[in-house]
């Protein structure tokens, strides 16, 4: 299998190479992309070598075959259905964040257990009461679920996702989720991200 | 030096013990903490021995000391303070997080280009004008800067917080920062963790 690393370090290179499609550009060569990626070349060939053979040595790769072939090894060529659950601060940021339809991911509602919220709308995404999540997630077929509500509510949350059919969350509470065999979990963890900064921070100080 | 990943993983663990501390728990084993954070024991003692030596086999840790060692060898015991760059929609959500003073990152001031905003102010902290960001960097000692601007400006903006004296970015932006040796940076890309799920969630389909 293909590591994490990998796979992100992909993203990273879809986004670059559709950013230089829209610009008209129709062959690129590994040292353009890694040059501007700040990547070395040998760890851009790396990544390339778990999805096959691409390109010509000396005459450069084909942008728009590159960015396709990627994008359907990653899964990422089809729409993908999303909500997110806990429309507070952060959960209105992400329900409104544009990049998640760049990699074919559409949040299509919010939930949430505020009778002030519920019934609301955020840019046209109407925010509904986590009551309904099981009849929403089962007629949209929803897959993924990023999770906002706060970390003493955020396992029983999504103990209710799992039992709902949702196969993969994206956990913004700095919680460990207890969850059964089979489901994704990826935990964005800014504090640590902060943390781990700050720790760099001191050591060039020393 | 210490690997990230360990470092990231320690941030978890003084966040768990400090909650057991609050419950009024003073001792505690490798067990329970590994149960709890669904760790193997293994990789728990395998961390803290980049630490040092703490608490005897068969006696358990002592929570106080186990938190404010970690956190002394962190550097997360003194107060650090922070800037939210970009005060739109994820930094209004950031500059309201309670999660960084947790760890002693103190967010003290919003900047923006946006005529709009500057002279607002978000729960009592003030949006002001990104022209005056290097007077009030330096002013206040300002050492860590959240970058959430759009990614057609994230570079230039990166390059204003460098020679105004930021020593650390954690950036928003699904961008790659080219950024002078010394200077520490952390990426959230949230699209390449949606990413990294669907991969798997295609690859368990299979
Ligand atoms: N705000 C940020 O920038 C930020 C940054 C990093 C992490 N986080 C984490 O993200 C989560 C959300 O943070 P926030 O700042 O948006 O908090 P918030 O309080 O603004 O929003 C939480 C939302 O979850 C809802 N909620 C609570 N319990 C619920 C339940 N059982 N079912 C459905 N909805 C429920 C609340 O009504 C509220 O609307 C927290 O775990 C926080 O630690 C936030
Ligand atoms: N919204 C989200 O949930 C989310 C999630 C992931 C990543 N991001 C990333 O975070 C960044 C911010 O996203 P957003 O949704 O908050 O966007 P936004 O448009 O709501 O906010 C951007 C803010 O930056 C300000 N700005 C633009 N150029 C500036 C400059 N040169 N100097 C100072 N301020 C400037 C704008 O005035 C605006 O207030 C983007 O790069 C985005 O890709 C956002």
């Amino acid at each position: 299998n293909i590591p994490v690393e990998t796979i992100k370090r992909t993203i990273t290179y879809i986004r670059y190479l559709e950013r230089e499609k829209q610009k008209g550009v129709k062959i690129i060569s590994s040292r353009d992309i890694t040059s501007l990626l700040n990547i070395p070349p040998a760890q851009f060939r790396k990544d390339l070598s778990f999805f096959g053979e691409f390109g010509k040595r000396g005459v450069g790769y084909n942008v728009d075959i590159l960015i396709e072939t990627l994008k359907q090894l990653l899964g990422l060529d089809r729409k993908v259905k999303a909500i997110v659950v806990g429309a507070g601060r952060l959960g209105t940021a992400l329900v409104q964040y544009p990049g998640f339809l760049e990699i074919n991911v559409e949040i299509i509602g919010a939930f949430d257990n505020d009778s002030k919220k519920i019934g609301q709308s955020i840019k046209g995404i109407d925010i509904y009461d986590i009551k309904n999540i099981k009849k929403f997630i089962i007629k949209n077929n929803v897959k993924i679920a990023l999770l906002c509500v706060p970390s003493d509510s955020a396992q029983i949350v999504a103990n209710i996702l799992i039992e709902a059919g949702i196969k993969s969350i994206l956990n913004f509470a700095p919680v460990v989720l207890i969850l059964p065999e089979g489901i994704n979990i990826a935990n964005v963890d800014m504090a640590s991200e902060i943390g781990s900064i700050i720790y760099r921070m001191k050591e060039t100080v020393q």
